[in-house]
């Protein structure tokens, strides 16, 4: 899922 | 990665270090807010806890560690270490206000209803506003020394170079995470006036000393 991409950003 | 998160990461670490170095070498806290301190932290355990189910790279699992180690760190000094010179009649704003919000919202705006997606939401929010507590110690007492305001100005510049990177990332990668972005401005937006008088004074070799 999209928001997933978010978690790489501290 | 991209150009503008990398620096971004190097300011706030580099301004985790400021306020680490501060404290050890005058062997003081005075002028830092504690409560701003303690939501940081709050703020690292919520949105890091995805460490122990999530590997993004060796990066991102250093990053995490470290910065939850500092803030536990810095916590220590200023609560147990250093607490006698921690200014605790300065801090006073209701940072109990910011937390009990931040729940709410994070309940009511999220990407999804579930308990890891819930703390990071939390997180995000609870960090746009964690500063409120130190801006408004430096309201009260009308000044800050100049590597408390060196400190201030590499965290707040941090959540404004992650738009610059949020901008590339639209562009670039189709990725757009409005939680993420619109938080980022708020946060960013909460240093305007420090910005402008840390340019206007800081950076000339004055004190920041606020107008009266």
């Amino acid at each position: 899922k999209d928001s997933s991409k978010s978690k790489d950003e501290l | 990665m991209n150009v503008f998160r990398l620096i971004g990461d190097m300011s706030h670490l580099a301004a985790i270090i400021i306020l680490l170095i501060k404290i050890w070498r005058s062997r003081s806290c005075s002028g830092i807010s504690g409560k701003s301190q303690l939501l940081f932290t709050a703020v690292f355990t919520c949105r890091y806890l995805d460490l122990f189910t999530n590997f993004v790279s060796i990066y991102n699992t250093t990053m995490k560690i470290f910065f939850l180690a500092s803030s536990y760190a810095t916590i220590y000094l200023i609560f147990m270490k250093f607490k006698a010179t921690y200014n605790r009649n300065h801090d006073t704003f209701r940072f109990e206000l910011l937390i009990v919000v931040s729940v709410i919202l994070a309940l009511l705006i999220n990407h999804e209803f579930s308990a890891t997606e819930i703390l990071w939401t939390f997180s995000i929010y609870l960090e746009a506003v964690a500063i409120l507590p130190q801006l408004f110690m430096i309201t009260k007492t009308g000044e800050a020394e100049s590597i408390t305001s060196h400190y201030l100005f590499a965290l707040g510049s941090y959540r404004g170079l992650y738009i610059l990177n949020w901008i590339y990332r639209y562009y670039v990668e189709g990725h757009l995470d409005w939680i993420a972005v619109l938080s980022g401005i708020v946060q960013t937006g909460l240093y305007c006036d420090f910005f402008y008088l840390y340019i206007t004074r800081v950076m000339k070799g004055k004190n920041l000393t606020l107008p009266a």
